[in-house]
């Protein structure tokens, strides 16, 4: 038996909004210790990373690990008939064909079930290394998202570079070019509007947009994005969901011919 | 001109 309840479905929508442009399918590894899923896009560039923690459910059982192949496309249609506060559970069988989603409405007046078929998947895991990042930033993920979407104007790809002044965004294209810098915040009184970095050595990085507009659409899940960065390895991009977990996302850089 | 490289080349499989 398998069954986790969240107060509020709204945090699983957002998750759904989160991944639902890289992933067409992807595997649910579901144990004592909570929900992960980990999943390449179709192309191989980027990889979604997802952890939710038993303990962030309201209420958390799994009697055995279960993986359980899901249909983005069908989920994210399924979480879009709820309400944000509506309760939803997920459940079950130990070797299940099918997951039932169930919202009920605040005043526990309306009760909804969806049944979603299982898919069968080739389960592939990626193997990451411990890393030591070069630059750590964090910085506002509305932020981020607006940066990612007004360079994305210029050109297929945004080139980041950072040192210890702060952060530069560029992307250059048959119309011009474009940067954007951020400092580094002097007093982060105000946690979420804090611009930090954490730098070893200065990194320059060219990620293609369209992969990054892809992450932004994390932006509700947290008032901060933190970007990991290193020369020639892939940027990680990750934003806390509450008190739940993570979602990261891995993209592979573009280099010079 | 850049060349998009694939999370396969850094991550291994499992």
């Amino acid at each position: 038996m398998f069954e986790a309840r969240l107060a509020q479905s709204a945090i699983l929508k957002k998750v759904l909004e989160a991944v639902k442009d890289l992933l067409t399918e992807a595997t649910f590894e579901c144990s004592d210790s909570g929900i992960q899923v980990q999943a390449m896009d179709n192309a191989h560039v980027s990889l979604v990373s997802l952890n939710l923690r038993s303990d962030g459910f309201d209420k958390y059982r799994c009697d055995r690990n279960l993986s359980m192949g899901m249909n983005i496309g069908t989920m994210t249609k399924i979480l879009r008939c709820a309400s944000s506060e509506d309760t939803v559970t997920l459940r079950a069988v130990d070797s299940p064909d099918n997951i039932i989603f169930i919202f009920e409405s605040q005043n526990k007046e309306k009760l909804a079930e969806y049944e979603m078929k299982l898919i069968n998947m080739d389960l592939e895991h990626l193997g990451i290394p411990e890393t030591m990042y070069s630059c750590v930033v964090k910085m506002p993920s509305q932020e981020f998202a607006r940066i990612c979407r007004d360079l994305s104007q210029f050109g297929e790809a945004i080139t980041i570079a950072c040192s210890k002044e702060g952060i530069k965004f560029s992307a250059a294209g048959d119309y011009g070019n474009a940067n954007v810098k951020l400092a580094q915040t002097a007093d982060s009184d105000k946690e979420e509007e804090a611009v930090l970095i954490d730098m070893q050595e200065p990194v320059k990085l060219t990620f293609a947009c369209r992969y990054l507009n892809s992450f932004v659409k994390a932006t509700p899940l947290c008032a901060q994005v933190k970007l990991s960065m290193s020369s020639d390895v892939p940027l990680v991009c990750e934003y806390q969901i509450g008190e739940i977990g993570h979602i990261r996302y891995y993209l592979a850089p573009k280099i010079d011919d | 001109q850049t060349n998009q490289i694939h999370l396969q080349e850094y991550y291994y499989h499992m």
